[in-house]
């Protein structure tokens, strides 16, 4: 299996190759990619085999359009993955008003909140259900990820309900450690992790 | 000068040195994190190399709550960051309400909008100015870490007047690639890459 580091490399080769192709450079080496990042040019090289057959050519390296391609595919870029949003507050509204996740693929099909207020509203054509409607839905619809964006104290028993309902992939944005059987995937969000990048450089 | 991707890693050590530290272990060694983690040793001792200078005892480790306080030094969890925050719209509302950036030192004092609307109103006590105040209120606090949270097509317009004011390090959530000096530092969010990694795992 690959790792969670490989992955999240990945994504960044590919905005770096889209820079590439679009102001026409036809082939990049796994060094050019390994410079412009600040990464190590053996772990790059190592990263590209998840993802490609072809060896890059010594001195030429890869068709920047055919590594596009190939990464897009091993990320799921190419079909699209519906998603469920339990929690359509601050964040849930700004996730649901994000366009940049359908070009990764992630459409989100409907969202769910326990406040009778915030039910039958849509937001970008995305309607949002009362909590007794996901189990159903998501069956119908037959989801398996779901986005978490509700307070921590809320986001197990959220959690429990997804995991009846057969959600096997969550992305969760409330700062807590959910509790879930081996054969679902949980990744967990922290932007603070971010912070600590930006904030190591105005030491 | 350390690497963003060791920078990114630190947070993660010190999650889960807080989490043995609180469950009473008093050791820990650079295998178990890596273990714990799925790193490479190798890598996890040249990181933690950057945050203290004893080296870890060859059975034993470090002492959990030393490295602990040596990881958080070395990211500035224990000074407080004074930062703005540009755009108060679904996205800037989640991060002016959410409370684990002051745990790691991150304290925004202030948030402009150009929406008159939304002026003079407060979130966590944190005012809402209009942007005519950007210039004279950073230079006044001494600000010089800014959040972007406004659409694409403002973001360049509005790092403009940040550098102007004299910001240093911008944390940028629009999805546009900023221009700017060489002695500004800018990290660009994007929440689509961690979505790779949790759709790889729907494949
Ligand atoms: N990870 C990060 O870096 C980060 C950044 C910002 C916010 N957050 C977190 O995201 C979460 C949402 O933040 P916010 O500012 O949008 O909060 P919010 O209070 O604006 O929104 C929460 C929403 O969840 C709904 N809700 C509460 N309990 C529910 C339940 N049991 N079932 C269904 N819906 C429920 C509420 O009705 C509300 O609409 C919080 O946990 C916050 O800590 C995380
Ligand atoms: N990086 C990510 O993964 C991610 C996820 C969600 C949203 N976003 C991005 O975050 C940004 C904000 O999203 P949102 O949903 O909160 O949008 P929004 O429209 O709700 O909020 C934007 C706010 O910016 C203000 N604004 C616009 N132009 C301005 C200017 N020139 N000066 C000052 N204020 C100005 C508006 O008045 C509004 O309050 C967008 O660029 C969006 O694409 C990024």
């Amino acid at each position: 299996r690959i790792s969670i580091h490989t992955l999240k490399r990945l994504p960044r080769y590919h905005q770096y190759l889209l820079e590439q192709q679009h102001s026409g450079v036809q082939k990049v080496s796994a060094k050019q990619i390994a410079l412009a990042l600040e990464l190590n040019e053996v772990q790059v090289r190592k990263d590209i085999q998840y993802v490609t057959k072809s060896p890059g050519k010594p001195k030429t390296g890869h068709i920047t359009s055919t590594l596009v391609y190939e990464i897009e595919t091993f990320l799921g870029y190419h079909q699209t993955n519906h998603a469920c949003l339990i929690g359509v507050g601050h964040l849930g509204k700004a996730l649901l008003n994000y366009e940049g996740f359908l070009e990764k693929g992630l459409e989100i099909s409907v969202a769910f909140d326990k406040d009778e207020t915030k039910i039958d509203q849509s937001i970008k054509q995305i309607k949002v259900l009362p909590m007794s409607q996901l189990r159903p839905i998501c069956n119908r619809l037959k989801i398996q990820l779901a986005i978490i964006t509700v307070p921590s104290e809320q986001a197990q028993e959220v959690t429990d309900l997804l995991i009846e309902s057969g959600i096997k992939a969550i992305w969760n944005f409330a700062p807590t450690t959910l509790v879930v059987p081996s054969d679902v995937f949980v990744y967990q969000e922290d932007l603070s992790i971010s912070f600590s990048v930006v904030s190591h450089h105005l030491q």
